[in-house]
């Protein structure tokens, strides 16, 4: 199984959209997926519409199976969801000298069942994200093509350097809305500086956040949209880096 | 002076853009503004083109005076500012039983020369965020138009009922887009759920992002600008309604 971990310190860069339109979009290729949810907020379960019984938080602090936790959300995608009650985990595992681990050795419990999985993360340098990051291998940055967010992949290259694991395989630009004179520049901007690492960009689209207020992915909710072309590309992107076929 | 945490779960959806342009336009009007960034990407003063030479880390780990790590951003209106440096000081805070007063105990030092703090949050339930939820008497809850922010503020609510402090005063709808008909249903949404705490909404601008690119506030930027009139009346609300005239 491999690993990624969903990240940017940015808030609202689309994170939860691609986690939910990749992984679902990998399914459908008849991949193995396996979603993981590490943001107190759950989006995930809500963006896929699901009602998780066991979470996250059941695997960290009860010591739960994580097959006991996961609900299948579609067919080949099944999610590992979170809840408010992950607000109570940290301080918990915080006071283990191995906390940073643990999420890491529960996804190896179910690694030889899933062909990839994809860890949603929440915007911040909280214990749930720095257990994302040891657990991966792969690191996939979306970001929203504007200039604070830019600086939050500098951010994060240095957080990465300092927990010593995950390599950022893409940055996906988000968001991006060709009538705005900024956003040319700074898609170019990202394109200098970090090269071959950047994906095409998924253009805004309005279908993507009906879709999300809906509980369903981009290609249930509108497949011929341009949020489905361009999710379906990334897709095709992704599997490939990463060797998914 | 009032301290007011800016605050939302969910990313991205405008608490720095309504961090600086609600302090800027305050200090506008003659109040002694103090800003203070508790999120680790160092927004504030990167929106508003300040170079700190001193952060927030010097006070909560080396015990420095707030005094000596402020920046004055304009007249009026001073800055306490964050950098990376701030990733380092929540695993040291939190060694020391008294880390979630450790802020509001450093703001009360300088609370005779400010008539209001305002505190930039980060998306998460960080150790910082803690903290300025402790700190501050009054919140401000900016969320974007859309049905993932609007649960964001559900689990807010279950945050400060859980950390025992601060009350939510007004919530601000931002990036309003009134060309989309989800906009209005939520907005409706928004203000049958919690009536009189909803402010007139920030209409999306991007005359806000270019602002916040360029280090200055929107009413230097662009102060004709639906976005410069859009946070004058905003001003003008909080203003009252935490009576700072
Ligand atoms: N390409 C796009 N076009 C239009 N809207 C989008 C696009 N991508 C995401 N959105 C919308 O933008 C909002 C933010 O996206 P999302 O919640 O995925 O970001 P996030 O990075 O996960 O946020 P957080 O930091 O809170 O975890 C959502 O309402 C989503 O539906
Ligand atoms: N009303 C608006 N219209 C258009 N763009 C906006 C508006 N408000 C904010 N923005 C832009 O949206 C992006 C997100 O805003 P901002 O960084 O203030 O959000 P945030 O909640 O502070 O994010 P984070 O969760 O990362 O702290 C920024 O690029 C900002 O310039
Ligand atoms: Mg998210
Ligand atoms: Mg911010």
């Amino acid at each position: 199984m491999r690993t990624v971990a969903v990240t940017n310190l940015k808030g609202g860069v689309g994170k939860t959209t691609t986690t939910v339109n990749v992984g679902a979009g990998l399914a459908l290729k008849g991949l193995r997926v396996l979603l993981v949810d590490v943001d107190a907020q759950g989006n995930l379960a809500t963006a896929l519409g699901v009602l998780p019984l066991r979470t996250l938080y059941e695997v960290l602090v009860d010591g739960k199976a994580v097959a006991q936790c996961l609900v299948r959300a579609r067919p080949n995608l099944d999610l590992l969801a979170a809840d408010a009650t992950l607000m109570n985990a940290q301080p918990l595992m915080t006071q283990r000298p191995d906390w940073a681990y643990l999420l890491g050795r529960a996804l190896k419990t179910v690694a030889s069942q899933y062909d990839v999985a994809l860890i949603d993360c929440s915007a911040s340098l909280s214990v749930m994200n720095m257990g994302a990051l040891l657990a991966a291998q792969d690191v996939l940055v979306p970001t929203a093509v504007e200039h604070l967010a830019l600086r939050g992949i500098e951010l994060l290259q240095e957080q990465l350097a300092r927990v010593g694991s995950g390599t950022i395989r893409c940055i996906v630009p988000t968001m991006f809305d060709s009538r705005q004179r900024q956003a040319h520049e700074l898609l170019l901007q990202l394109q200098g500086r970090y090269a071959g690492l950047v994906t095409e960009p998924i253009r805004v689209n309005v279908r993507l956040s009906e879709a999300s207020a809906q509980g369903r992915t981009i290609y249930e909710h509108d497949p011929r949209s341009r949020g489905a072309l361009d999710y379906a590309q990334l897709v095709e992107h992704v599997s490939t880096l990463l060797g998914l076929q």
